[in-house]
């Protein structure tokens, strides 16, 4: 049965859908069977980011290893059983419909807090939570002091994820292999980078999350967007130059993420 | 009456409560009465940005010109009248209690689409919307084709914004003054910049907004959050060496940003 990767996180703008994308499609660049699903119903970008991909494809006769994207089936109310939710109905045909056929399942969430987001966080072996590197997204994980710069306790989102663990436990399921990924790193930022360094260091001995090496801020990571294609698809399309200084950082970061996930049966 | 500023975009992490905190704060500082709601009520950056204003100001014995905020009140389902929306009532109720005493409104809107966005966008005498320089982020405002960059349609965000515009000239208000503010611009990335610049010029002929001049992508734009300052307090609060080259460019960039806003009675 596939494992399952859910890309989290209630802040708006993380980078949820970059990493969702850049996953799947590395992954199944490398052999694996893939499938990807996009619990945004209306902005839907992990999702539109794959209908480019395959339009591209089409457009060039070209075929390119790409992740298999689902909509979530639509359901009738009169098929849901007595008080049981639409949307996990929905979630649960959608992750039925590809777990059985692919090694992994890709799962974007939306930027706020919805039934299905919470849900597909207990579905998850592998949670990974992208985060810019400022203390307004850290704010969603825990409180800080503002002077000591020491943990006061878990916010929100932290709480949901801890919620989707309970809930796991309770069923007798894995616990959640928890990554959170600093993302946009910028090149400068010395002082400012070293503190959330710290606060993330903290909190993670405290809630249980392992911190991966980071994206830095690359325009490569988002001006493929239109075409469907990631970093690691240039070669395949005849792209020249695009082996600069960036692509090549960029390329390693992704990889260095890769490792990080620890996930089965795949070496990087 | 006050003039209501909306600062709304349904994609994530656009930059709309960071430009809602140094918006209000600078209108603030230069004299002026401004109230402050956020209708992101689980995640409320906006509301804790100035929640931590006012600790560090008690902390510190200090007086620093801040805007008046305002959690929505609570209302019980049987004070509304038939068929009303308790989201409708809870922010007319908002408006209402800071209109008279203020200059300025600002509303901070979540980066999802929800029904307080949605009438908020209703009420806006000037909406700004920022944007991060992306095709992910524009995805959200048109579609485009990627072959040539031309504007295909609108999408999800633009049409929200239509819907609303036709309801304020239904009711015979004055039309939405619709300013979008490119964010966290990068100093190189030259070609995506050029390219997201050119699409955004079309798109604003067609749907009629203005382009702001935008804020470069700048640490101080972020890590003053857990004291409540923006780079306007600093001599205030004797920060030493704060005339950096990125402060100063900062400074000029949050002016050009509110002489393009074109406030009434406002001089920068
Ligand atoms: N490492 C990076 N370098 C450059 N740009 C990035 C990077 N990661 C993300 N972006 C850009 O930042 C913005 C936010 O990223 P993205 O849309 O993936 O976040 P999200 O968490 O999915 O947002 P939402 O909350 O709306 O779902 C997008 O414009 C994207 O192109
Ligand atoms: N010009 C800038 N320079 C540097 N960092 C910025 C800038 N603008 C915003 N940020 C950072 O980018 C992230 C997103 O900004 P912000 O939270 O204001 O966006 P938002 O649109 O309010 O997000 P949400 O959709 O979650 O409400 C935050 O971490 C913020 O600190
Ligand atoms: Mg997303
Ligand atoms: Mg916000």
């Amino acid at each position: 049965v596939a494992h399952i990767i859910i890309v989290g996180n209630e802040k708006g703008g993380a980078g949820k859908s970059t990493v969702s994308m850049h996953t799947a499609t590395a992954l199944a660049r490398m052999g694996h069977k893939v499938g990807a699903l996009d619990l945004d119903l209306r902005q839907k970008s992990f999702g539109r980011y794959l209908e480019n991909r395959a339009a591209f494809c089409a457009r060039n006769d070209l075929e390119l290893p790409t992740p298999i994207y689902r909509d979530l089936p639509a359901v009738e109310q009169a098929d849901l059983s007595e008080g049981e939710n639409i949307f996990d109905r929905r979630l649960s045909l959608a992750v039925a419909s590809l777990e059985n056929e692919c090694d992994f399942l890709v799962i974007d969430c939306p930027g706020s807090h919805t039934r299905l987001s919470q849900v597909a966080h207990s579905l998850a072996d592998t949670l990974v939570t992208p985060l810019n590197d400022s203390y307004i997204d850290f704010d969603l994980l825990a409180r800080t002091d503002p002077e000591t710069n020491k943990i006061l306790g878990p916010s929100v989102y932290s709480e949901m994820v801890w919620n989707a663990r309970q809930l796991r436990a309770q069923a007798g399921l894995k616990p959640i292999d928890w990554i959170v990924l600093r993302n946009r790193l910028g090149a400068q930022q010395m002082h400012n980078k070293k503190k959330v360094g710290q606060a993330l260091d903290d909190l993670s001995k405290r809630i249980g999350f392992r911190v991966a090496p980071g994206f830095s801020e690359r325009v490569i990571f988002r001006e493929l967007f239109p075409r469907g294609l990631t970093l690691l698809d240039l070669r395949d399309v005849g792209v020249k130059g695009q082996m600069n200084i960036s692509n090549v950082a960029a390329r390693q970061e992704l990889r260095d993420l890769l490792k990080e996930l620890r996930l089965p049966a795949v070496d990087v």
